[in-house]
């Protein structure tokens, strides 16, 4: 049977207000990159880290985890992999 | 204004179909596309989606955008290629331009190309079908070859929504009947944003394939994607009009198109990977893209439908046809509605015909009504939890009420330990009950709902304000091992829709024949309506003198009419608002057969099941006095009592207890759950079960022992005689005196032998030690040890050896 667990990446969702360089600066600071916009969501990014594991159980925990404590991101999730079948 | 017709056949007459106007193409396989062609003679099928009548009227999808979310687009496909548009399309799992699919040797991404020929292969050029919308620009998201994350989701819901006009998507959560999941925040957004801000301000259009877990006994509402307020749930259904297997119902469903069922049914036909022809698409994926390009002709004769609008317009044009379901039902707004199919089979020139006079629909109002969240109910197993609310339709706030419905959604937190044990209905204050979640065999789960919303649009039309009943059952599964009881902890109700009438804009020109002498026509009239007609006013005051009513009407013989707010007791409404003529013995009902009655007249009661009406309950029923219904009695039961106990079973049945269980002749007994009688075991007569242990009776040479059979009295028991009053004799083992190790009679003067310690002097067993000092408790002690038979205790014999040892 599949996995039931929750299988986090190294991808994450971020909203950050105040435009694409305030999100460049903090993707900088704790390491991630900034893929970009997500679609056509304002003030959402794609961040990326390459140093943390690319799938694992538990979602990751470190240094770059205190992005969340930054005042300018207001919400920020670790992606999780779904499970999606085509009908 | 004039919109050209397709170019018709250039081929050999004997190509042609048999009426003279229809189109032709020469694509390989357009004379297989049945679903197409329904109205003529050769593929003739019982209910049409009337493609072809939009086609007529010029409507091929022409400047609209269409783009699949799936795993690739083949653009190169030469079906493909004349209508693809880059900018309709993405690859999301490789972050490039470029949505072609992954090739390998089982072919696994072709899932997107096929959805995307049924919306728009071209037409014409030879090569395998034509699409629906065959002039409609048709791109492909690449998003499903990969890890499939919320943002991911997010990115392609949300693909150029100023350019793209629909996002189908034919896939969703597992359909193995025990996930429950949706789409998370991102997604989300991408929904609201879409239906905000998309196709400039007018709303993206979404359209979902409903789950394909018929054979898991999956149920769509626990689907967050198809049960979202933001898509439009497809169905499908067989070319018999019979439900596929794959089919999942739920209440969130609105619509449904052709795909392929059984064996027998003919199949749908697509573009395949590898610029190739198949018909091997299937499920629900096939009916999504189909929807998918009828919205896309209905969006080109009206550019400026909103997302509401085109719901709106699907919800009025569908049609139940010949389409099978048992629970076909119609609302108090008068729309014919089921489970399986929602509103019925699309009809593309009624959503052309509709769009191209479409005035918007009003501005949604959304308003929120808390039910229960103070205090938790508790769900035991085999009951029914009912809590009642009564809604406003927040009739005080001018900025939120709803008046007329559209969706409604109830939010619900349940705690169960058994998920798929849990069944939940929700009835509107019209009396149309909606199944939000049926029991889910699969379904182990612990976790319950959270804040899980159920949707329905069954309730499309109706008024908001009234008593909505939410009912939760609980039907423990032989597989739940606690009967631990459920909590509701709280739910609340969520109406959508608009507080003006969704149609009483719509503006109906009056046809005036300038051929006809003005003295032909009568004056006309300009006084106050009656509050029954519409707003295409009247001739009169009455409300026989509407020239359209406002709810329904009720039709004389001599052909004149009357309006009125609800069909009165022994009529019913039909799907063209006329209120009709039920049985004779019903009071209110569904049809005009006699089996649709839904009460009876006074005299009669309702036979439950079958929906008729008779004068008495026949056997095997029994009268509910509260309700006037005809309820069965229990299973086997013959007849039954007023509080349905069994008083007399079937034949080959008997009385037990209540229940009627199957008479076994002797020596076997029934077993309940093989519901067959099984063999007893060879040591008796009669038994109530397997093994020895079960026996009531002995066979011939066992005799009884305690609970068994035995062919011979055990060490400790003797053989025992008892003639009965009929002068048979019953012999069976009883035991021993406990003072005896074997004996032949009862007492202790019948011992043959003796426990260690003891010997046997004249069929008595003594205590057979030497008794050596006298010890300190000889005397009274031992004298009441002895007459309390307790010299037997090892210990006791010891201490009172010599009093022990005395006869007597």
């Amino acid at each position: 049977p599949p996995c039931k667990a929750r299988l986090y990446t190294n991808h994450w969702a971020v909203r950050i207000a105040g435009g694409p360089e305030v999100a460049d600066r903090i993707a900088e600071k704790y390491g991630y990159r900034n893929m970009g916009q997500i679609g056509d969501l304002k003030d959402h990014y794609h961040f990326f880290h390459s140093r943390t594991i690319k799938r694992s159980t538990l979602s990751s925990r470190g240094r770059h985890s205190f992005i969340s404590m930054e005042p300018k991101v207001e919400w920020i999730e670790q992606q999780v992999v779904k499970r999606r079948i085509k009908r | 204004d004039y919109k050209p017709v397709p170019p018709l056949s250039q081929t050999s007459p004997a190509q042609n179909s048999v009426a003279q106007n229809n189109i032709f193409y020469n694509d390989a396989k357009w004379s297989s596309m049945w679903y197409i062609h329904c109205s003529d003679d050769v593929h003739n099928c019982q209910s049409d989606m009337n493609i072809m009548g939009a086609w007529k009227r010029g409507y091929t999808g022409k400047d609209v955008v269409v783009t699949i979310l799936d795993d690739g687009i083949e653009r190169t496909h030469p079906d493909l290629s004349q209508n693809y548009d880059p900018q309709a399309s993405y690859d999301v799992n490789s972050n490039d331009l470029d949505p072609m699919p992954r090739y390998d040797a089982t072919n696994e991404n072709k899932h997107g190309t096929r959805c995307a020929g049924e919306v728009a292969a071209a037409a014409n050029n030879s090569h395998c079908i034509v699409g629906i919308a065959y002039n409609a620009r048709i791109g492909g998201v690449r998003m499903l070859d990969g890890d499939v994350t919320d943002m991911v989701e997010a990115r392609s819901l949300s693909l150029n929504p100023q350019h793209i006009d629909i996002y189908s998507a034919s896939w969703g959560p597992d359909d193995d009947g025990k996930t429950v999941d949706g789409p998370a925040t991102l997604a989300r957004q991408a929904f609201e944003n879409g239906i905000r801000m998309g196709r400039k301000g007018r709303g993206s259009v979404f359209v979902w394939a409903s789950g394909n877990g018929g054979r898991s006994r999956d149920h769509c509402s626990c689907d967050g994607y198809t049960n979202s307020i933001y898509t439009i749930s497809i169905s499908s259904t067989a070319e018999s009009g019979r439900k596929p297997w794959y089919l999942e119902e739920c209440s969130s469903t609105l619509t449904t198109t052709y795909s392929s069922g059984e064996n027998y049914d003919r199949k749908i036909i697509t573009t395949d990977l590898r610029h190739r022809c198949t018909d091997s698409h299937t499920g629900t994926s096939a009916s999504a893209p189909m929807a998918a390009a009828i919205i896309a002709l209905a969006l080109e004769a009206n550019p400026s439908l909103t997302w509401r609008d085109v719901q709106h317009i699907i919800v009025k044009t569908s049609r139940a046809g010949h389409l099978s379901a048992s629970d076909w039902k119609t609302n108090a707004a008068g729309y014919n509605v089921s489970h399986l199919y929602g509103f019925g089979l699309m009809d593309a020139e009624a959503m052309v015909k509709e769009a191209e006079q479409w005035k918007q629909v009003p501005a949604q109002h959304v308003c929120v009504e808390t039910a229960d969240r103070q205090i938790s109910r508790t769900i035991r197993p085999e009951h029914l939890v009912r809590s009642v609310y009564k809604a406003t339709g927040c009739s005080d706030n001018a900025n939120l009420k709803v008046i007329y419905l559209e969706h409604v959604v109830v939010r619900i937190t349940i705690t169960h330990p058994r998920r798929g044990d849990l069944s939940i209905n929700l009835t509107s204050p019209s009396g149309t009950k909606s199944q939000l979640l049926a029991n889910r065999l699969f379904d182990h789960s612990m976790e319950g709902f959270k804040n899980w919303e159920f949707m329905t649009t069954h309730c499309w039309g109706e008024k908001a304000a009234g008593d909505w009943i939410l009912e939760i059952y609980d039907t423990p599964s032989q597989l739940r091992s606690q009967k631990v009881p459920g909590k509701l902890k709280e739910w609340s109700l969520v109406l959508y829709g608009t507080s003006v009438h969704p149609y009483s804009t719509q503006q109906k020109d009056r046809f005036i024949d300038p051929l006809q002498p003005e003295d032909e026509f009568t004056e006309e009239y300009n006084g106050p309506c009656d509050t029954e007609c519409n707003e295409n006013g009247c001739e009169g005051p009455g409300p026989h003198h509407c020239i359209n009513c406002l709810h329904y009407f009720l039709k004389f013989k001599n052909n004149t009419r009357m309006c009125v707010s609800e069909c009165p007791s022994g009529f019913f409404r039909d799907d063209r608002k006329r209120c009709k003529k039920c049985s004779s013995m019903c009071e209110t009902c569904v049809g005009s057969r006699s089996d649709q009655c839904m009460s009876c007249r006074t005299g009669y009661h309702l036979i439950e099941g079958s929906n008729t009406c008779a004068v008495s309950c026949a056997d095997g029923f029994y009268l509910d006095s509260d309700s006037n219904i005809c309820r069965r009695c229990q299973e086997n039961c013959r007849r039954c009592s007023a509080s349905n106990v069994c008083t007399e079973c079937k034949p080959g049945m008997s009385l037990q207890g209540h229940k009627c269980q199957m008479t076994c002749n002797p020596g076997t007994y029934f077993n309940g759950h093989r519901r067959t009688c099984e063999l007893c075991h060879r040591a008796c007569a009669t038994c109530a079960g397997t093994g020895i242990e079960a026996c009531t009776k002995c066979a011939d040479g066992y005799l009884l022992e305690d609970w068994r059979c035995v062919l011979t009295c055990s060490p400790g028991y003797y053989l025992s005689e008892l003639t009965s009053d009929n002068g048979q004799v019953q012999r069976f083992c009883k035991k021993c005196d406990n003072s005896c190790f074997e004996c032949l009679g009862p007492g202790e003067l019948n011992c043959s032998s003796c426990n260690s310690g003891y010997n046997l002097e004249a069929g008595t067993c003594v205590v057979s030690t030497v008794c050596k000092d006298e010890s300190w408790a000889e005397g009274g002690f031992c004298v009441l040890v002895k007459k309390n038979n307790l010299c037997q205790r090892r210990v006791l014999q010891q201490l009172c050896c010599r009093t022990c040892s005395q006869k007597g």
